[in-house]
């Protein structure tokens, strides 16, 4: 299948 | 000391059993403004976002911020204990190490109440900045669900492509293609049966279905879901809780080959 990004990329630690 | 009194305690039921196989072990965060979690899976590819309003409970009794360690697999497995028709009080002490989870039946003949361990849970809490979203889909939450599932038994991966024409999802297997295509529809008779697209430019994302499919377990909390795509930004697959507030699940894409 396709790659996958980590949702982590896309959101600041807060 | 926190309490909180839903009469509603199905609501709180169905939550656990939309969340509790994508996430393992979570803290429950309760302050004045309400009920809430947030959590990854595993993987760290989906996050689930949860917020029950404090206005939204029959009580609500939350002296100060406290964070609750739970696995979500022993949660669920004592809240299913609970009638459909039950109130559900969950109670804590400040610094306490146990919660308890207390049952009544409508008509007060059954009392019950679980206590459970908590637990200490490393977690980070992820900032989720305010996006603009190209496309917005508020559609009948069935009519995603059943199409999550009959695009997995053919491949792996969804194409959510949203256009003027209307919202497609493809896949592609071994055994062959789906295409499947929603037109916009607010002409029926029902608001819940309505597909309704908003569209500020076309969109076209590439989702894991597996994670699709288990976000589709939120589907008897609301009869409408609302799917927003942008490009290069999770996906947003949100069921809206009663008047309460809402379960949210964020899905990264794919990486386009």
């Amino acid at each position: 299948g396709l790659p996958q990004w980590h949702i982590t990329i896309f959101f600041n630690f807060g | 000391m926190l309490e909180l009194r839903l009469v509603q305690g199905s609501l709180l039921k169905k939550v656990m059993e939309s969340i509790k196989d994508l996430v393992n072990d979570a803290n429950f965060d309760c302050s004045a403004t309400g009920f809430s979690l947030q959590a990854m899976d595993s993987s760290h590819v989906a996050l689930v976002s949860l917020l029950l309003r404090s206005e939204g409970f029959e009580h609500y009794r939350c002296d100060r911020n406290l964070s609750m360690g739970m696995n979500l697999g022993n949660m669920a497995k004592m809240l299913k204990c609970a009638g459909n028709d039950d109130i559900v009080t969950v109670k804590a002490d400040d610094g306490g190490d146990c919660v308890t989870f207390m049952f009544e039946s409508p008509n007060q003949d059954k009392i019950a109440d679980f206590e459970m361990k908590l637990m200490d849970i490393d977690s980070e809490h992820l900032g989720i900045p305010e996006a603009e979203y190209e496309a917005i889909v508020r559609m009948p939450s069935a009519e995603f669900a059943r199409i999550c599932k009959d695009l997995s038994t053919i491949g792996d991966t969804v194409v959510i492509s949203v256009t003027k024409e209307g919202v497609k999802f493809s896949t592609r297997g071994d055994i062959g293609t789906a295409n499947i295509v929603l037109r916009q529809n607010t002409s029926v008779d029902k608001p819940e049966e309505a597909t309704i697209i908003e569209m500020e430019t076309p969109v076209s994302l590439t989702f894991a279905l597996r994670y699709m499919n288990s976000f589709t377990k939120a589907t008897p909390l609301a009869s409408q879901v609302t799917v927003s795509l942008s490009s290069e930004l999770p996906v947003v697959v949100e069921y809206k809780i009663a008047e309460m507030g809402y379960l949210r699940f964020y899905l990264a894409p794919k990486i386009e080959e």
